[in-house]
């Protein structure tokens, strides 16, 4: 039997699988119903819980993924008791994949209703999922415990319109001797400058993140969101704290609850329970104001699924995922200019003038864990680590290497040929060699600089990451050994 | 040290595209001139 409990309504609600059901296979207990999209790491599928009715959310995981980030997202959500924060129930081995069950939030995302309905949020929606979030962050910083990873998309809505904090992936526990913790983590355009200047943290590091949120919420993106996240991460803590594109569009209260939590300063910033007291968190109104935006999503996602059901002739079937790679035009909904129209599908300036492709940004937005714990703990006996940086010969080098080859150009003026001396020009701040290249060719350089810096990144976050796969394999080893918890 | 490693690479890509962008400026700023 389930443990359940009553509510006003005669349903039963799941409040934890029992030890016989998990000691079933799932499909026993759970009809899973659709694929309710990717995670970070699997599918999420929506189930009904077979014996009470209850929608519940299944997180299928292959088990080859980061176990040791999946089981602390587990312990993580398992502690917490709190409306603001989604549930767990219980875990299953099946096959090659976890099966990670948890509260179905019928909204979705905060990022998926934005999404769907191509507007952004009005002050009087987002102070609402504010208020109800900031319930859900001083709950969880009074558990001395930190998200990590606060962003639209880590923040669900239930059909009720209550905000509840999900994807405890990244989050962390602080505990006395370890106050501050020094792992950079989280999604670059929401992290702190604390976080990403690796100074040590605290549970002001998600407010923080609330801000930028908050930002995102109105404006449909997070400050900087238009340059490569890697180099926000040295934008952040050096420029003043960001804010509204156009501040005079959005309240006053608005624009200093933003400033509130856009303190460089962590001590300086305000908590989640000073927060809750803010003029603007104080005169929110009730989830009920949530119910058209609900509904609107939920009316589009429908529109969508019905459409791509049609859309079966070969020809259409490349416009089928537009969920994924929709970037149509977003009405920006808050302030007063409620008919600004945001193109999201063009190329827009950075700030510094560099061009970067929108549609690039939902891959660019992606949470990003360095220099985790494993690594903290592998530092102090590592020391091929302390050694300065072995001067690698940059990708984008290679890249031009592979193209000069590709089209034949002579070794002798290629500034990418095999020759040490010369790909080395570049290092030594020599670039002479530019003078044999025409603009296209230059141009062509520069284009493709930041996906050769990405796979760069990519490399050298592959090369720490082998470094932890002992430690994980134990882990996987372990748990193969343990059918179900 | 992961994090010395990106800023190692992010600032040489940075030196490196501000080379480029300055060399095609320069380019079409020259070309302007004898055009």
């Amino acid at each position: 039997m389930e443990t359940v409990q009553l509510r006003n309504n005669p349903r039963r609600h799941l409040k934890k699988l029992s030890e016989e059901s998990l000691n079933k296979q799932p499909e026993e207990v759970f009809d899973v119903l659709e694929k309710l999209g990717e995670g970070s790491y699997g599918s999420v599928y929506k189930a009904s819980h077979k014996e009470t009715s209850q929608i519940v959310a299944i997180k299928q995981i292959p088990v080859e993924s980061d176990l040791q980030e999946i089981i602390k997202e587990i312990s993580i959500m398992q502690q917490c008791d709190s409306p603001h924060v989604v549930k767990y129930y219980g875990s299953y081995f099946k096959n090659t994949d976890l099966w990670i069950v948890m509260e179905f939030c019928g909204g979705g995302s905060v990022s998926d209703i934005i999404r769907l309905r191509k507007q952004t949020l009005n002050e009087d929606e987002i102070a609402t999922i504010l208020q109800s979030t900031l319930k859900g962050l001083e709950y969880l910083h009074f558990m001395r415990k930190i998200h990590r990873d606060i962003k639209a998309g880590n923040i669900l809505l239930s059909c009720e319109g209550t905000a509840k904090l999900a994807d405890f992936g990244v989050a962390g526990q602080l505990t006395d001797t370890m106050a501050k913790r020094n792992t950079v983590i989280g999604t670059p355009f929401w992290m702190a400058p604390e976080v990403i200047q690796e100074i040590g943290y605290n549970c002001v590091a998600d407010i923080w993140s609330l801000g930028i949120t908050a930002i995102e919420m109105a404006e449909g993106k997070p400050p900087y969101a238009e340059i490569h996240p890697m180099r926000a991460i040295f934008m952040i803590p050096s420029n003043p704290p960001p804010t509204f594109r156009k501040p005079e569009l959005w309240s006053k209260d608005f624009v200093d609850f933003i400033n509130l939590c856009l303190v460089k300063n962590p001590e300086l910033r305000s908590s989640a329970t000073e927060l809750l007291q803010h003029p603007f968190i104080k005169a929110a109104k009730g989830e009920s104001i949530l119910r058209h935006l609900l509904n609107a999503a939920q009316d589009e996602k429908l529109k969508r699924t019905e459409l791509k059901q049609r859309e079966v002739e070969p020809e259409e079937k490349e416009n089928v995922n537009e969920d994924e790679v929709d970037v149509g035009t977003m009405v920006q909904a808050g302030g007063k200019d409620l008919n600004t129209m945001k193109e999201l599908g063009t190329m827009s300036e950075g700030a510094d003038g560099t061009m970067v492709e929108k549609d690039k940004l939902e891959t660019q937005m992606g949470t990003m864990l360095i220099n985790d714990e494993d690594e903290e703990e592998e530092t102090g006996t590592m020391k091929q680590c302390t050694e300065p940086a072995q001067q690698a010969k940059p990708s984008f080098l290679e890249y031009f290497e592979q193209k000069e080859n590709q089209f034949g150009t002579p070794e002798k003026t290629s500034p990418t040929s095999t020759d040490p001396s010369e790909w080395k020009i570049p290092l030594n701040g020599d670039y002479s060699f530019l003078k044999d290249w025409s603009v296209a060719e230059v141009q062509l350089k520069l284009n493709s600089l930041d996906p050769m810096m990405e796979r760069e990144i990519e490399e050298i976050h592959h090369k720490y990451q082998a470094k932890r796969q002992p430690i994980l394999e134990a882990i996987e080893s372990k748990k193969r050994r343990q059918q179900n918890f | 040290l992961f994090m010395k490693e990106l800023e190692r690479i992010v600032k040489l890509y940075e030196a490196y595209r501000q080379v480029l962008i300055t060399e095609v400026e320069t380019r079409k700023q020259r070309q302007q001139w004898y055009s």
